[in-house]
């Protein structure tokens, strides 16, 4: 099953952010752009764009399945997460499955995730 | 006196997840 722990506390509204130019943020004032900022500098990591594909429920109580297609090799990811996890999402800001769970665990604003939406994902700049 | 708070700073990369797509053959 998955781990059931907490979220960690970075998607609290007011958490202090570090992005990778050293600029300070609150977790809640963060825009697409420093993510895709914040890789550029930060050597080794790049952004991918992961679009979902499906949203399911999971066979363990209190947890979603989410289906992404990742990247220019649009490689097909599940990922099961508990339904209040914020997910970034382009153009857009927070989003999560539950809304609403989300403002009462984090009081962190969020959009609903829904099919369709593209969220901001890392992973390992191949090298060359 | 009143001690300091240390206040948390969570790096920029904690909040994305890390979705690698699997390599191609």
């Amino acid at each position: 099953p998955p781990h059931s722990t907490a979220l960690p506390s970075h998607f609290m509204k007011g958490a202090i952010i570090q992005l990778a130019t050293g600029e300070l943020k609150r977790v809640e004032d963060l825009q697409t752009q420093d993510f895709l900022r914040s890789a550029e500098v930060s050597g080794g990591l790049k952004i991918d764009s992961s679009t979902v594909v499906d949203i399911q429920e999971n066979q363990w109580p209190g947890f979603v399945t989410l289906h992404f297609i990742v990247g220019e090799q649009q490689s097909k990811v599940c990922l099961d997460v508990p339904p209040e996890h914020p997910f970034f999402v382009y153009g857009q800001g927070w989003s999560s499955c539950n809304p609403r769970q989300t403002a009462q665990l984090f009081a962190l604003p969020c959009h609903r995730l829904q099919v369709g939406d593209v969220c901001i994902s890392i992973s390992l700049q191949s090298v060359v | 006196n009143v001690e300091p708070r240390s206040v948390a700073v969570f790096p920029w990369h904690s909040l994305v997840p890390f979705l690698a797509p699997s390599q191609p053959d």
